[in-house]
């Protein structure tokens, strides 16, 4: 799977997600990719997020919504959310995976509970990362 | 100005024992190709909408990563994608899923959300939806690779050997019937 968040000069998010699926999957298997509000979500007032993973879990958690809505309604950060819903809910389903988000201020988190994810970064300032593995 | 972009690349089967220093640097530089390309729509006061595009594209067209070409085999050998886009100031989206012979799912996800009253299509309808809106198929050959196609043949083997062993398991859970 991959997936783009980013916030632009005018203020606005985007998220794209596009995946492959999981090898030898049967049944015409969907995951959280295409399912809005899963895999995939953005909304000015809040955030951008694209998840990978474990679709399934990610589906039954309804991830990227769960965060948008956590700052929404609980006046989270979205580190807080984040964190809190990738780290212990997703974990606590049973589930692995991670996502890349951005907020409306161009906060950027890139939680994960899986031994790594390909992620990457870059602000205005010119100034980013790319990385793989936790450390 | 304030603009920034982040991208991934998937987290589901990443082994730090399998990874060579070569690997890293190829996966390194797929990523900042997607970034840089993401990065450059925001720099010259491009929309995050088009930003996003131009990073996952770049990760399509990059045989190193689960999506487009470079795409995983199902079980019947052939690649089927999934793919979503939703723009944060409207919060207009679409997305496809199931979808067989396109080369850039996204762009495909993008075209349900500006050119019709849907958000997701699926499998044949969709591809008929792309045609329909000028977008050419592409043969299945398009997404193959031999890594993806050996992770099949080798899943399938891993499959055909559990499903012997539970065969021979007097407490295989299939027999847990009650």
């Amino acid at each position: 799977t991959v997936g783009a968040v980013a916030l632009d000069n005018h203020g606005n998010l985007a998220a794209a997600t596009s995946t492959g699926g999981m090898t030898n999957k049967r049944y015409g298997r969907i995951g959280d990719t295409p399912i809005i509000g899963a895999g995939t979500y953005a909304d000015n007032a809040t955030c951008a997020i694209s998840a990978t993973g474990v679709g399934e879990f990610i589906m039954r958690a309804v991830l990227a919504h769960d965060i948008a809505a956590l700052m929404q309604y609980k006046n989270m950060t979205l580190a807080d959310a984040a964190n809190l819903v990738v780290m212990e809910k997703l974990t606590a389903l049973g589930g692995s995976g991670g996502l890349v988000a951005i907020d409306w201020d161009g906060n950027i988190v890139m939680p994960f509970n899986s031994e790594g994810m390909y992620r990457g970064y870059k602000l205005a300032d010119g100034t980013g990362e790319i990385a793989i593995f936790k450390d | 100005m304030n603009f920034a972009i982040a991208i991934h690349g998937g987290a589901g089967t990443i082994r730090r024992q399998f990874m060579t220093p070569e690997k890293e640097a190829e996966y390194r530089a797929g990523l900042a190709e997607s970034l840089e390309a993401g990065y450059g729509i925001l720099r010259h006061g491009g929309s995050a909408l088009d930003a996003v595009m131009k990073a996952v594209i770049a990760m399509e067209n990059n045989p190193l990563f689960n999506a487009g070409k470079g795409a995983v085999f199902t079980h019947e050998g052939t690649n089927e994608q999934d793919a979503c886009v939703m723009d944060g100031s409207t919060r207009a989206v679409g997305a496809v899923a199931a979808v067989k012979h396109i080369a850039s799912p996204v762009t495909l996800a993008r075209m349900v959300m500006e050119r019709s009253k849907h958000v997701l299509l699926c499998g044949e309808g969709a591809e008929r939806f792309a045609v329909a809106n000028g977008m050419t198929l592409v043969e299945p050959e398009y997404f193959y690779t031999k890594q993806r196609w050996d992770q099949l043949q080798l899943a399938l083997k891993e499959e055909a050997r559990e499903h012997k062993q539970e065969a021979q398991l007097d407490h295989s859970d299939h027999k847990k019937m009650g």
